[in-house]
């Protein structure tokens, strides 16, 4: 549990590079040209961690989609 | 249910997202 929550934080940092706290679309945007994703694609996670829709994913909501993808998988 | 099918889609990207930031932390290529 530790683990995840270490990593989840991690990620979090990742994409928070500027340390504020939250992520915003440039901060998923500037994960373009890092990640095999493209501008679409990141775009739609942000859409689909920002469960509020207010443009500022929290540690809270990206744990949460995090958990979701670790857990939450439907099996097809 | 048109619904159901964007939620798949948003599963693989999220799940393609968070593969590609376990391969980047891990330092595979």
């Amino acid at each position: 549990q530790n683990t995840i929550l270490e990593k989840t934080h991690e990620f979090f940092q990742m994409c928070d590079i500027e340390n504020k706290g939250f992520i915003n679309r440039r901060d998923m945007q500037r994960l373009n040209g890092e990640l095999p994703l493209s501008a679409d694609e990141l775009e739609n996670v942000f859409d689909t961690l920002d469960s509020d829709s207010n443009g500022y994913l929290t540690l809270s909501e990206f744990s949460s989609g995090f958990s979701e993808f670790l857990f939450g998988r439907k099996i097809s | 249910d048109p619904n159901m099918k964007a939620g798949a889609a948003n599963e693989g990207v999220l799940a393609n997202f968070f593969n590609s930031l376990l391969s980047k932390k891990t330092g595979a290529p």
